[in-house]
């Protein structure tokens, strides 16, 4: 995957931000700031030396722009791409940089949904100068956004960057390449722009003071979608990867990942993956919505009785491969839904579910990549194995413990349905039970 | 998948990031399922997947994955500026 390369004729290059975000909560001494360092990473290595200026005669332009932007590179909303530049050449575009302003971008942020514009910054300023997508896993030139890549100040290049960086530039006289660059790193800052700290006030946290507490919480709709397990509550979800562990302890804006649901809109009552073209389903009151991926589709809500006319209202949804049929639950009854037909089969609603030992009623339920189905009330879960049609003895166990990485003396609040309640900070949490004679131990929970 | 159920969408992924030629002018759309199964290919093996060429559900999940515009495999993208 080697291709012939361009690089800068000259050593001294320039740099502005011509447009910043519309609505970014980034400021733009901070965005200038993030600039700086991303440039600085290359710049630390190699003889490259780049300045900041004013005027439109900048070597690298940096904007914010939305969908086309004339470049022929049009950015298509939140996610997929989220930004590009050109490589050096004659052309007057040649080191241009743009981020697209339909991102959320981050910095020293926990939200795993956002985009960290340090890390994308310098995987597109590798672009500027002349490197291309490389397929090593530990390169920041992989194509793909790999999340944040640490502190900017302290950020230190992949070898494999390094190498191919020196390959067009050759190496920084003040830097060895066969040594770490530990030197490099302790110059005095003192003449470099300031980041904001992180700091409890960090806006990533402000947004969710009000959100619940994902350990004392009762989830109103649980999910598997796409292999990953997704906890709603109000406003907000929770996200579980395949291994099951969370994404974040920082519950993400319902609003904010899944596109199209009515401003207003405060929870949802029941959500799974549809099996035979893998559309979300939505549910809240008396309507439905489709999901795309994360975009609702045209023509959305509708309303339930598109189910079924005796369905007023949806607890809890969830395709069973048994069976290949969707099942719906409100009020201790079940409808069976075949989304081949796009009927619900003769006979429903019925009372008595297929499984035993769980409630007559739940909050929500799905299947799991083990092929069982958890059944989700209140603070408590129940399984069932693929193979069974009861409860596995032993259940009902604790959702916060098994499924949001919550200890018991993490669950501390007198308060079941504690929506308002704020987010606890989980590191260094107190634990009491090992507290003792006038000592507190501090634990982390992941 | 046959090529025609193959969704625009994968295609049109596939050729932006430079693993498909776009459909030869002569023969309008039309595309047959070696190109697609190489293209896949390609992908999965830059991407560092298992290299079937079969669109499974690591490949998909890595095509929704938020990343860079620029293409992965220039080459074919200067092989198509020069048509």
């Amino acid at each position: 995957y080697t291709q012939t390369a361009t690089k800068w004729n000259k050593r001294n290059l320039s740099w502005r931000v011509r447009t910043f975000p519309k609505d970014s909560h980034l400021g733009h001494d901070t965005i200038r700031a993030l600039m700086f360092y991303a440039l600085k990473v290359w710049s630390d290595i190699t003889p490259l030396n780049f300045h900041e200026v004013r005027g439109d005669n900048a070597d690298i332009q940096i904007d914010f722009s939305r969908a086309d932007h004339h470049d022929g590179y049009p950015f298509d909303g939140p996610g997929g791409t989220v930004a590009h530049a050109f490589f050096p050449g004659d052309q007057h575009t040649a080191g241009d940089t743009h981020f697209d302003d339909d991102e959320y971008w981050t910095f020293r942020s926990a939200d795993t949904h956002g985009m960290d514009l340090f890390a994308v910054a310098v995987h597109e300023f590798g672009h500027a100068i002349g490197l291309s997508h490389i397929s090593t896993a530990e390169s920041i030139m992989r194509p793909y956004f790999q999340g944040p890549v640490g502190d900017p100040l302290k950020y230190d290049l992949p070898y494999e960057d390094k190498v191919r960086i020196w390959q067009l530039y050759g190496v920084r006289e003040s830097v060895s390449p066969t040594r770490a660059l530990a030197g490099a790193k302790d110059v005095n800052t003192a003449e470099y722009p300031a980041l904001p700290a992180l700091s409890a006030n960090h806006s990533s946290i402000q947004q969710r003071r009000d959100g619940p507490d994902r350990c004392n919480t009762l989830f109103d709709a649980v999910a598997q979608i796409r292999g990953e397990a997704f906890f709603f509550k109000g406003k907000y979800f929770w996200r579980l990867n395949r291994s099951k562990h969370l994404v974040s302890f920082q519950p993400a804006q319902i609003h904010r990942f899944w596109r199209g649901l009515p401003p207003n809109m405060d929870s949802v009552d029941a959500v799974y993956e549809r099996a035979t073209d893998h559309k979300i389903v939505f549910f809240k009151g008396s309507r439905y919505w489709v999901f795309k991926d994360n975009n609702v589709e045209e023509g959305y809500p509708r309303p339930l009785t598109d189910f079924s006319p005796s369905l007023e209202s949806v607890d809890a949804a969830f395709y069973w491969v048994h069976d290949s049929k969707t099942y719906l639950f409100k009020d201790g009854l079940h409808w069976r839904f075949d989304e081949n037909s796009r009927r619900m089969d003769l006979g429903y609603p019925k009372e008595t579910t297929p499984w035993k030992g769980i409630p007559s009623s739940f909050d929500d339920a799905m299947r799991w990549l083990d092929g069982a189905i958890y059944f989700f009330k209140g603070k408590d879960y129940w399984k069932v194995t693929e193979s069974s049609l009861e409860a596995v003895p032993g259940y009902p166990q604790s959702t916060a413990r098994d499924w949001l990485a919550c200890s018991e003396m993490q669950s501390d609040s007198s308060d079941m349905d504690n929506s308002k309640s704020k987010v606890q900070s989980r590191q260094g949490h107190h634990d009491l039970s090992r507290s003792g004679n006038g000592y507190e131990v501090c634990s982390c929970s992941a | 998948e046959e090529p025609n159920q193959t969704p625009e969408v994968i295609k049109d992924w596939l050729a932006k990031f430079g693993y498909l030629p776009p459909p030869d002018p002569v023969t309008g759309q039309l595309q047959t399922q070696e190109p697609l199964t190489k293209a896949v290919k390609a992908m999965q093996r830059f991407s560092g997947l298992e290299e079937t060429g079969i669109l499974d559900e690591a490949t998909l999940t890595l095509m929704k994955t938020p990343r860079c515009s620029l293409p992965d495999l220039l080459e074919l993208g200067k092989v198509r500026r020069k048509r």
